[in-house]
C-alpha cells in the first residue's frame, strides 16, 4: 500500500526530523508510481503529484516528525476534494418522463445498469420504464426484456430489423408520456467514443429525448483509456454523471479519478455485481481507499 | 567527437510517458527502460530513432512466442474452453473463431454454457444461426458442467473438429464463480477424450493492469494456454499484454478489431510493438 512505500521511504531517516528536498520527491515518486499502479491517468497522476508538493512545501511537511504521515494526509485530502463532492441527486424533467440515457464503450455493464437503475427508481415509488435502443448486439433486446421479466419491469422496444435506436427512443417516450410514467431509461448499443457515425446516433437519441441524466458507464477495470474515450462521449453529447461498474473486483479504479479530475463529471452510481440490486449510491471514500491501496 | 546526445532525461521521461499511457505498467516500462539503458551504451547509440526501434524490438520480443505450441492444433478435433471477466468479448470472440474456423473447412460446433446471464443463450444462438454451426444449449439455469458434457458427447457423435464452449464472465475475485469453472474444466478433461484441449483466456483491451490479475488468477484456475486481446479497435493500445506476456508467459494467440465475425486477426508480435511505440 501507498502508506507502507511512504513509510518505507521515510523510514530510512534519522530521528532529526529534517528532510531534503531529495527525500520530498522520494516520497511524491512512491505516490506517482501508486496512482500510476493504480490505473490511474498519466498527466491526471502527474497534476495530482504537483499538487501534493505544493501543499507539502506549503504546509512545511519537511519540518514535521511525522513527513509519511503528512504526506498520506495530504494526499487522502486531494483525492477527497477530487473524488468527493455533492450528494448524488437524478435530475428531474419539467413535465415526465424523465429521460435517463445509458452510454459508454462495449460491454461496460450498461444493460445491467438499466434494470438495477430501474429497480432502485421504482423503490422510491417511481413509475419506470425501460428501452431497447441497442438493435445491433445480437440478443440485446431479448436482454433487457428477460430483465424486465424478471422484475416485473416495463420495457418498451420493437423488432430490430425492422427499426431504429431513434425510432425506439421516440416510440417509448411517447408511451411514457401517455402512460404517466415518471423515468424512463434508454439503455443504448455500445459504441467507440471515435466512432462517428454512432456518436452521431447519440446526439440524434438526445436531440429526441432530451435525457435529464447522460450516465457514462464506465467499467472500473478500464486503464489510460478511460479520459480519451469518456472525455469524448462527454465533449460529444454532454455526460451528467458517470456509474462505475465490475466494483466487486479488485480493480483498483484509477478511472474513475482520472474523469472526475479530467472533465469534473460527478460519479453517482457504482456497480457491486450482476444482480440487479447490486448497485449502490457512490461513497467517495470507496474508490480513494481503493486506489490508495 | 562528442556529438551531443539527443538520448536526454526528456528522451527517457517521452519514452515512459509512452508506454505507461498504452498500460503496459509501471513495473514493465521500467523495466524495459533500464533494459534499454544498458543497450544504448554497450551498443553506444546515439539517436533517438535508433533506440526507438531498438526498444519496439525488445517488446516485440517479449510478446514472440517461442513456444510451438499451436494456439488451435489442425490435424486434431479440438476442443476450446472460453472463459474471461464479464463483458471481456468472450461470445463475440468465438463467432470471430468460428468464421476462421469454417473457412479453413473444419467442421465446428458450439456449446452454450453461460446459463445464467439473461440473454446469453440467445445471443451464441443467433451466432451459430448466422454461421452456420450447431449450438449445444440447455434451458437457462441449468448447469453448465451439464452443457460442457452434452456438447462433448454431440460434438464426439457428429465428427467434429473444433467444439468451443463458451462460459459466463465471472471476476477472478468471485470464489464460488472460479470454483464452477474449475468444475466445467474438470468436466471437459474427464470427457474430453479424442480432443485435444485449450483453454483461451479473452481479456478487454481497454483493460488496465488489472489485466494482469485476470492472467495470473485464471491460469491458476483453469490452467489458460493463451489471449484472446479484444477491443483493439477503439484507441486502447492493450499494453497490459506485455506482462501477461511477459511475467506469466502467457502467449497473445489473438486480436479482437471490431465486432464482426470477420473482426479478428492472429496476433502479430511486431505489428503491435509499431503499434504501441509509432
Ligand atoms: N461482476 C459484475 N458484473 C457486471 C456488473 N455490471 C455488469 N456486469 C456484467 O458485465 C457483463 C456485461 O454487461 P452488459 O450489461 O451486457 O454490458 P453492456 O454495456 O450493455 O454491453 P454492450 O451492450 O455490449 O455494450 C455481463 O456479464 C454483466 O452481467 C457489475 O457491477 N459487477
Ligand atoms: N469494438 C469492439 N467491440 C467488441 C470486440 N469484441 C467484442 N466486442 C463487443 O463487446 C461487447 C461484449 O461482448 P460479448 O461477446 O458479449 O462479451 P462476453 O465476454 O461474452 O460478455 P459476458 O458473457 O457478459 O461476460 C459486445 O458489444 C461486443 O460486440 C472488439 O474486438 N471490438
Ligand atoms: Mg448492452
Ligand atoms: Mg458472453
Amino acid at each position: 500500500s501507498l502508506s507502507d512505500k511512504l513509510g518505507g521511504v521515510f523510514g530510512k531517516l534519522t530521528n532529526s526530523g529534517k528532510l531534503s528536498e531529495k527525500d520530498i520527491d522520494a516520497a511524491l515518486r512512491e505516490v506517482r508510481l501508486a496512482l500510476l499502479e493504480a490505473d490511474v491517468d498519466f498527466k491526471v497522476a502527474r497534476q495530482f503529484v504537483k499538487n501534493v508538493k505544493e501543499r507539502a512545501d506549503g504546509e512545511k511537511v519537511y519540518a514535521s516528525l511525522t513527513p509519511g504521515q503528512s504526506v498520506i494526509r495530504i494526499v487522502r485530502d486531494e483525492l477527497a476534494q477530487i473524488l468527493g463532492g455533492e450528494a448524488v441527486e437524478i435530475a428531474r424533467a419539467d413535465k415526465p418522463p424523465s429521460v435517463i440515457m445509458l452510454v459508454g464503450l462495449q460491454g461496460a455493464g450498461k444493460t445491467t445498469l438499466a434494470a438495477k437503475l430501474a429497480l432502485w427508481l421504482r423503490k422510491q415509488k417511481h413509475p419506470v420504464m425501460m428501452a431497447a435502443c441497442d438493435l445491433q448486439r445480437p440478443a440485446a433486446v431479448d436482454q433487457l426484456n428477460q430483465l424486465g421479466k424478471q422484475l416485473d419491469l416495463s420495457v418498451y422496444s420493437e423488432e430490430p430489423s425492422s427499426s431504429t435506436p431513434v425510432k425506439v427512443a421516440k416510440a417509448a417516450y411517447k408511451k411514457a408520456a401517455d402512460e404517466g410514467v415518471h423515468y424512463l431509461i434508454l439503455d443504448t448499443a455500445g459504441r467507440l467514443a471515435i466512432d462517428n457515425d454512432l456518436m452521431g446516433e447519440l446526439e440524434e437519441i438526445r436531440d429526441a429525448t432530451s435525457p435529464v441524466e447522460t450516465l457514462l458507464v464506465l467499467d472500473a477495470m478500464t486503464g489510460q483509456d478511460a479520459v480519451r474515450s469518456g472525455g469524448e462521449f462527454n465533449d460529444r453529447i454532454g455526460v451528467s454523471g458517470m456509474v462505475l461498474t465490475k466494483m466487486d473486483g479488485d480493480a483498483r479504479g484509477g478511472a474513475a479519478l482520472s474523469m472526475r479530475s479530467a472533465t469534473g463529471v460527478p460519479i453517482k452510481f457504482i456497480g457491486v455485481g450482476e444482480r440487479p440490486d447490486q448497485f449502490e449510491v457512490y461513497h467517495p471514500d470507496r474508490i480513494a481507499s481503493r486506489i490508495l491501496g | 567527437i562528442f556529438s551531443r546526445s539527443n538520448i536526454d532525461d526528456d528522451f527517457w521521461d517521452e519514452l515512459e510517458e509512452a508506454l505507461v499511457i498504452s498500460d503496459v505498467g509501471v513495473n514493465t516500462t521500467m523495466s524495459l527502460i533500464d533494459d534499454l539503458r544498458d543497450i544504448v551504451k554497450d551498443e553506444s547509440l546515439k539517436e533517438p530513432d535508433q533506440v526507438r526501434v531498438r526498444m519496439r524490438e525488445l517488446i516485440a520480443e517479449m510478446l514472440s512466442d517461442s513456444s510451438d505450441f499451436d494456439a488451435i492444433p489442425e490435424k486434431e478435433p479440438v476442443v476450446l474452453l472460453v472463459v474471461g471477466v464479464n463483458g471481456a468479448g468472450k461470445t463475440t470472440s468465438i463467432a470471430k473463431l468460428v468464421d476462421v474456423a469454417k473457412s479453413e473447412g473444419r467442421n465446428v460446433m458450439l456449446a452454450a454454457a453461460d446459463t445464467f446471464r439473461a440473454g446469453a443463450i440467445e445471443q451464441i444462438n443467433i451466432w451459430g444461426d448466422r454461421l452456420g454451426v450447431p449450438v449445444i444449449s440447455q434451458q437457462a439455469g441449468s448447469d453448465p458442467g451439464a452443457v460442457a458434457f452434452d456438447a462433448l458427447n454431440a460434438a464426439r457423435a457428429r465428427n467434429v473438429d473444433l467444439l468451443i464452449i463458451d462460459t459466463a464472465g465471472r471476476l477472478h475475485t468471485t470464489h464460488n464463480l472460479m470454483e464452477e469453472l474449475r468444475k466445467v474444466r474438470g468436466i471437459v478433461e474427464k470427457n474430453g477424450t479424442g480432443f485435444t484441449e485449450r483453454i483461451l483466456l479473452v481479456i478487454d483491451g481497454t483493460t488496465g493492469q488489472n489485466g494482469l490479475m485476470q492472467a495470473k488468477s485464471f491460469t491458476e484456475a483453469v490452467d489458460c494456454n493463451g489471449v484472446f486481446l479484444t477491443k483493439l479497435d477503439g484507441t486502447a493500445k492493450g499494453g497490459v499484454a506485455l506482462a501477461i506476456a511477459g511475467e506469466l508467459g502467457l502467449p497473445i494467440w489473438f486480436i479482437g478489431t471490431g465486432e464482426k465475425s470477420a473482426d479478428m486477426s492472429a496476433f502479430d508480435a511486431e505489428a503491435f510493438a509499431s503499434a504501441l511505440l509509432p
